[in-house]
């Protein structure tokens, strides 16, 4: 990028342009523009008294301690040195204008000095001869120029090393945290470079299982001892926490591996010998399966399913006259979940059937239990007043049952409690008398 | 009660007596928490006596076992229509009395009906009327100690009119006979409600249930030849008794 403090381009001219110059002058200009870029200065007239070797007056061009030119004349005078209409372009991104009059101007031509124009012109690094101290090219493996700079970058299957020039065969590893993908050794199927040391990390989210899928093409090279083959060079590494690792190597897949955990590591190894092609595997993942949860007696349990996995819910309702109790609490509503562990998180409650409590009591009446136990659902009392000094309003005892919202309810419909009138003018005794 | 009998326990289960200062009235149950009376039970000297001077009986035939168990009211309500000044003027004769504390009815006690509206009571038509008040023994009155009741038939308005008539004639103070007011008797004496049963109830009888057809008010003399009992009219004071009930 550019520096804002540089310029791009810009013009110099001697003292007094057009006017000739002053005698007894050492002025110098020191051009620069951003890195990366070099300096192209392009003379749009220049009269400087000649001289051969330019003795007296002079315009002097320097990169750093280089001499670019020295000039001096004009453009056909038959002595001096003059650029004519070459540009002079600079090695670098600076360049330095010295200007040197000596004390004597000739009389009979007032030359007029010089002006020039200047530019950035962006360097080609990616086109640069390979430095000879033996530090190998730019890039490793592609150059890419660009606007005061320039970008290495490298074939598929590598990747860029932190010196930002050279190139080393990818692992392709990391972390991998999607619900399924594919994974292979640097250079599969080919034979990689030697000494590959490759960790892929597989994490997915609590409550899902990993499973991985080795292709049959499995190449890792083992050693055959009596014991049977062991992996003593070349390795893939496999390990689930809480168990213990597992070395794979040898010619045969391992094909499907169920991890039943939500995180597996691997870890490539190859030595600096060998010949070991690689590996590829797909994995996959799937939810931790609860338990099928047991039946409620009096209740309902939704959904129905053959199968409940991580983050299925279960909804427990009660049958009518029924209620939700869990730990000797009554609830009104209850879930659970399938969480991570496989687990239910909360056990399933109970139905416990309603009761209405005791009925009101009747002033001056009673109630009477005609079916049911203690109050429960659909238990049927009977109030009646004590006759014959109070009957009833209406004239006929009235049954209440216990409805499944708790309540004593007439057939009618009503649930408060009946009332006893009282019976007037009827003694239990008449006045009674046979004398006539 | 002249010329009656002793009552039954628990045949007039409605039956109060009233005590008010040194006097004795009677009243009737008629809701469990209401007693119906006379007015002039509970006016003395022109004014009504505070609750806590009338004192309360009922649940039994003895005035001595009676006694045992009062019961307080809690306020009472004069008809408003009720002026007396001068002990002549029965009209309006009727009050109530509310209990501090409701009554549960048993065979002892009971609530008398009030008339149908509209009720009217047949000249002839046999009542029956309750007391502890004066009776007559060995020829002289005396205050019983136990309930009576006699049974008297309903006078007719005129007749009973052309009795008072009669009277006044050598009496000045003889007390007006009023719409509000009916009279039970027989014209040969001898059976009557007297002294002391004031604010009792003057009973008849329909599909076999009593109703309070009259209050015990006033007369001339007691149990005389040619004299009737003169009732207040209950069946004129229904809306009187339902709104004071309902109000309080």
């Amino acid at each position: 990028v550019p520096d804002p403090d540089s310029p791009m381009f810009g013009e110099v001219q001697s003292p007094q342009y057009p006017q000739p110059y002053p005698p007894n002058l050492q002025q110098q200009w020191e051009l620069r523009v951003p890195e990366g870029f070099q300096i192209r200065l392009t003379f749009t007239h220049l009269d400087i008294e000649a001289a051969a070797g330019c003795y007296y007056d002079s315009l002097t061009v320097l990169h750093k301690e280089k001499l670019l030119g020295k000039f001096c004349g004009t453009e056909n005078s038959a002595d001096g040195h003059h650029p004519g209409n070459h540009p002079i372009l600079s090695p670098g991104n600076t360049l330095m204008l010295i200007f040197q009059t000596d004390d004597d101007n000739p009389e009979r031509h007032q030359n007029l000095g010089f002006s020039a124009q200047y530019q950035a012109i962006d360097v080609d690094e990616c086109s640069a001869p390979e430095p000879l101290d033996g530090s190998g090219p730019l890039c490793s493996q592609i150059c890419l120029n660009t606007l005061g700079s320039y970008l290495c970058a490298c074939h598929h299957g590598y990747e860029l090393r932190s010196d930002q020039r050279t190139c080393v065969l990818s692992c392709g590893g990391g972390i991998f945290d999607e619900p399924e993908g594919h994974l292979f050794s640097p250079g599969y199927p080919m034979i990689p470079p030697h000494a590959v040391s490759c960790q892929y990390i597989i994490s997915v989210e609590p409550g899902f299982t990993v499973s991985l899928n080795f292709s049959d093409n499995f190449h890792i090279e083992s050693v055959d001892t009596e014991d049977g083959l062991i992996c003593l060079h070349h390795w893939l590494l496999v390990t689930i926490p809480d168990r213990e690792p597992i070395k794979l190597c040898g010619g045969s897949s391992p094909g499907l591996m169920e991890t039943n955990s939500s995180t597996v590591k691997l870890d490539y190894h190859t030595d600096d010998k060998g010949q070991s092609r690689g590996w590829s595997l797909d994995y996959r993942t799937q939810r931790v399966q609860c338990p099928v949860p047991g039946r409620v007696a009096n209740g309902r349990v939704t959904p129905v399913l053959t199968e409940y996995f991580y983050r299925d819910y279960l909804h427990v309702r009660c049958d009518q006259g029924y209620k939700l109790m869990m730990e000797g609490e009554e609830i009104q509503s209850f879930f659970t979940m399938c969480v991570s562990s496989g687990r239910w998180h909360l056990s399933l409650p109970e139905c416990h059937i309603i009761d209405c409590g005791e009925p009101e009591p009747l002033l001056n009446g009673a109630v009477t239990v005609l079916s049911g136990f203690q109050n429960q659902y659909r238990s049927v009392v009977q109030y009646h007043c004590n006759q014959p000094f109070y009957s009833p309003l209406g004239g006929v005892n009235v049954t209440f049952r216990c409805d499944a919202d708790r309540q004593w309810r007439s057939t009618h419909d009503v649930i408060s409690s009946p009332t006893c009138l009282p019976v007037c003018g009827q003694p239990t005794k008449l006045i009674s008398g046979y004398q006539r | 009660i002249i010329g009656g009998s002793n009552a039954p326990h628990k045949t007039i289960p409605w039956q109060v007596m009233l005590s008010v200062g040194s006097g004795r009235g009677g009243g009737m149950v008629i809701a469990d928490r209401w007693i119906l009376t006379a007015a002039h039970v509970l006016v003395a000297n022109g004014a009504t006596v505070p609750p806590e001077d009338v004192r309360i009986y009922m649940g039994h035939n003895d005035v001595k076992t009676l006694k045992d168990t009062p019961v307080n009211a809690s306020s009472l309500y004069i008809h408003p229509g009720y002026k007396n000044p001068d002990l002549l003027n029965y009209n309006n004769d009727i009050a109530l009395m509310k209990l501090d504390q409701p009554i549960t009815f048993d065979s002892s006690v009971m609530p008398l009906c009030l008339p149908a509206e509209g009720a009217t009571y047949d000249t002839g038509v046999m009542g029956l009327v309750s007391g502890f008040g004066i009776t007559i023994n060995r020829g002289r009155e005396v205050l019983t100690n136990r309930l009576k009741y006699v049974q008297l038939p309903v006078v007719d308005q005129e007749t009973c009119s052309s009795s008072l008539s009669s009277i006044r004639r050598t009496r000045s103070d003889v007390p007006n006979l009023t719409e509000n007011m009916f009279c039970a008797g027989v014209p040969e004496g001898s059976k009557d409600s007297c002294q002391g049963d004031s604010g009792s109830a003057f009973t008849l009888r329909e599909n076999g249930r009593f109703y309070a057809a009259g209050i015990v008010s006033w007369g001339i003399e007691c149990g005389k030849r040619g004299t009737y009992g003169v009732y207040t009219r209950v069946s004129n004071y229904l809306p009187w008794i339902n709104n004071t009930i309902q109000n309080n």
